[in-house]
């Protein structure tokens, strides 16, 4: 799936009135959906890596993966923390020393994987934070 | 174990965008998962005529239940598990055995590895052997339950009206000139005509394994009837080796972690 950024947005700040540094708060639009923090499709198959004759099952799985930007003002679909609303208003102010917040996994899943070892006995192991179910701003 | 990418023809989802990865990209891939699955290298399994035998076919059984409850994100699965078991004989459909599956970190099957059913002499206890490998069991897995299955088929026609006693043994001690020195684990009244599966406890003896290996000397059979007289157990209607694929002895066990494990930096 494609993630195209709006490389047109203008950042270029402003002085104000008043001391504050950085273009304000009522300079952004709400956040694009196309390229605000979001989960998108990855997936992994077992299949094309040439494994299928000792991985049983499955035969791949979804592992996907968070991408996006955060940035003000974080709406409500973007999972952010808390303090991930404060960063963004600092960031604003003060771009230079503080960081936005990052996009990332907010729940993880594991999968289980069924295969055979060098002996033939059979194994069937869950293993955690194999797949991404949702991203956030962090 | 999410499948929902696939449609019915179990394909990739034509939303994915594809694209086939370099040789030295799968290569790479391939050691990351390997790292990740906790793997030295790549398994290299022998398979007997291409085919997947009882073991496989339950831990696969065992591996649909789990991962439909990961998707549908339902707990007490307790229906599914018993309509599962059903396959397998109705004695499996236990609350403890659920509870193991529903706790385990892992479950492992084991082959046995004795190829021939022993015969002995008319002074002697006819019996079957039984070994498994369990040195491939990671360290820090504590087993939380193991039994061990046997399919029995309608006993021959000779032994038929019977009913007979199956007794499971632990080999303690092996002699080279006489019978080996034996620990019942348990004995169990069947009926010569009865058919399915046969499930053994044997936790406290694959625990003593995983703990001490020297001590595996595997496990022995023996059958009788009600006469007491010692019968082999292909004349009781156990399956061996020369028996069905899907019907061959096996050894399951269920583990939850005890350690955890640090995956150490490429």
């Amino acid at each position: 799936s494609t993630n195209k950024r709006n490389k047109n947005r203008n950042r270029a700040t402003q002085p104000q009135e008043g001391g504050s540094r950085g273009p304000s708060p009522a300079d952004y639009n709400s956040s694009d959906h196309n390229t605000a923090c979001r989960r998108h499709e990855l997936y992994v198959s077992f299949r094309e890596l040439g494994w299928q004759d000792w991985i049983i099952a499955p035969e791949g799985y979804a592992a996907n993966y968070c991408g996006g930007e955060c940035v003000f003002p974080l709406n409500a679909h973007m999972n952010a923390t808390n303090h991930a609303i404060v960063q963004t208003l600092v960031h604003l102010m003060n771009p230079e020393n503080v960081p936005k917040p990052c996009c990332a996994a907010t729940k993880l899943h594991a999968i289980s994987v069924l295969y055979f070892d060098d002996n033939s006995n059979v194994i069937l192991k869950k293993y955690k934070n194999m797949v991404v179910r949702a991203c956030g701003c962090h | 174990g999410s499948n929902y990418l696939f449609d019915g023809n179990n394909e990739v989802h034509p939303s994915f965008i594809h694209r086939r990865l370099r040789t030295h990209e799968k290569r790479e891939m391939q050691k990351e998962i390997l790292s990740i699955l906790g793997l030295p290298h790549r398994p290299r399994p022998h398979l007997s005529h291409g085919k997947y035998n009882s073991a496989p076919l339950f831990m696969l059984d065992l591996y649909n239940t789990i991962s439909s409850e990961e998707k549908n994100e339902v707990e007490g699965m307790l229906e599914q598990y018993q309509s599962m078991y059903t396959t397998q004989g109705p004695r499996l459909a236990k609350h403890q055995e659920n509870a193991f599956l529903n706790d385990a970190d892992m479950v492992m099957s084991f082959v046995n590895l004795v190829e021939y059913d022993r015969e002995l002499s008319p002074h002697r206890m006819h019996h079957k052997e039984f070994k498994f490998n369990l040195s491939q069991i990671p360290e820090g897995e504590a087993v939380t339950a193991s039994e061990l299955r046997l399919y029995k088929e309608c006993a021959n026609q000779v032994v038929i009206n019977e009913t007979l006693l199956l007794s499971v043994y632990q080999v303690v001690q092996e002699h080279p000139n006489r019978e080996a020195d034996l620990f019942l684990l348990e004995s169990r009244r069947l009926w010569a005509a009865e058919e399915g599966w046969l499930e053994f406890d044997i936790l406290a003896t694959s625990n003593l394994w995983v703990m001490s290996p020297h001590y595996n000397l595997g496990l022995q059979i023996r059958v009788e009837t009600s006469s007491g007289r010692s019968i082999s157990s292909k004349e009781a209607g156990l399956v061996g080796r020369d028996g069905g694929l899907e019907k061959q002895p096996f050894m399951v066990a269920f583990f939850k972690v005890s350690e955890v494990h640090i995956r150490t930096a490429r």
